[in-house]
């Protein structure tokens, strides 16, 4: 996932992972 | 290890209270009633965790162990069930929690499994979206292990 690359501050990081996430369609596994 | 598993459960309780319970979530010995877990389960997804099921978990459980075994295995079958039925998914034998360990000596090991879980059903249901903008107000460090918790459970997932 490149969203997951691009942070490269902790802040960033947490951004990306969480908002990779919300990108997900809702009761999709994992 | 073992620090990093308690600092991962700390991490999930400081989660759980953002839920506000009626029942008191401050501690890991406040969890082992599993009052509090059901509440959240509740409100992550109302409709299968519904009032007659939570009308299932004891209330008065005070010191009683086998009471409060038999509220965390409820639980914990609900969870299987909820993975099951609703994400479709399975989880693995090995990953469940020791409830007479959770109950017995309030362990944080087993504990954040059962944390970790609940996690997963509010990460992966219906309003999934509300569950992760409120994690994303917590404060950096526990974001950080509840980060951890996710990847963690994702990388176990089997179908």
């Amino acid at each position: 996932d490149p969203n997951m690359k691009a942070g490269t501050t902790s802040e960033g990081v947490l951004a990306n992972f969480f908002n990779s996430l919300l990108s997900k369609k809702a009761g999709t596994p994992g | 290890m073992a620090g990093n598993e308690n600092e991962l459960c700390e991490s999930l309780i400081i989660w759980l209270q953002t839920f506000n319970t009626k029942a008191p979530c401050k501690t890991i010995e406040d969890l082992t009633s599993g009052v509090p877990m059901a509440q959240v389960l509740h409100q992550i997804d109302g409709a299968y965790f519904h009032e007659s099921w939570l009308a299932r978990i004891k209330e008065d459980v005070g010191e009683n162990r086998r009471i409060k075994i038999s509220n965390l295995k409820k639980i914990l079958q609900g969870i299987v069930d909820y993975y099951r039925e609703i994400l479709s998914q399975h989880i693995l034998e090995y990953l469940l929690p020791d409830c007479s360990q959770i109950a017995e000596t309030a362990d944080p090991t087993e504990m954040g499994r059962l944390l970790q879980l609940i996690l997963g059903c509010a990460i992966n249901c219906d309003r999934k979206q509300e569950h992760i903008q409120t994690i994303m107000t917590l404060e950096e460090s526990v974001q950080h292990m509840v980060m951890t918790a996710i990847q963690e459970l994702m990388s176990k997932d089997v179908d």
